[in-house]
């Protein structure tokens, strides 16, 4: 079989679905300083998946509320600088106006993602971390 | 401020994979 650590270079989809995984990629991105952009992907994954739940509304506005307040409202944040100015209007309108929809955070999510998929994770792949473990 | 650190704890534990 195939060792988990070899599944990680194949895809960030591999490596985020390992717990080993996501734990070295986290312990890389926080000597990078960019741990959150990390947390903000699982954060918004967490975020869609409450939508199976009926009746937690006020959950999820506070969760809105958290997650944009820790990521987003912060212009010098790392994950801040890396979403577009128009998805974090979307975002901060939706907050404001209290629309909160399963799917408010995924373009900010995919943007982020992107930023980690031609960025970090090829860092990471070659980094002294990654090559130790191996 | 406790109150929502936990939350988004919970949320971030939520969307990981479980051991497997």
């Amino acid at each position: 079989p195939t060792p988990p650590y070899l599944k990680w270079a194949e895809s960030l989809h591999s490596l985020l679905d390992d717990q080993d995984g996501i734990h070295l990629f986290r312990t890389f991105l926080k000597q990078e300083g960019c741990a959150d952009m990390l947390d903000f992907w699982f954060a918004c994954s967490g975020f869609r998946k409450l939508e199976a739940n009926e009746g937690n509304e006020e959950k999820k506005v506070k969760l809105a509320k958290a997650i944009y307040k820790k990521y987003i409202l912060d212009n010098n944040g790392i994950v801040s600088r890396q979403i577009k100015p128009a998805t974090k209007s979307f975002i901060k309108d939706c907050v404001m106006k209290l629309h909160i929809d399963p799917a408010m955070f995924d373009q900010a999510q995919t943007e982020i993602q992107t930023m980690m998929e031609e960025n970090t994770y090829p860092l990471f792949l070659k980094s002294d971390i990654y090559l130790e473990y191996t | 401020i406790d109150s929502e650190d936990d939350l988004l704890q919970e949320c971030i534990s939520s969307a990981m994979p479980k051991k497997k």
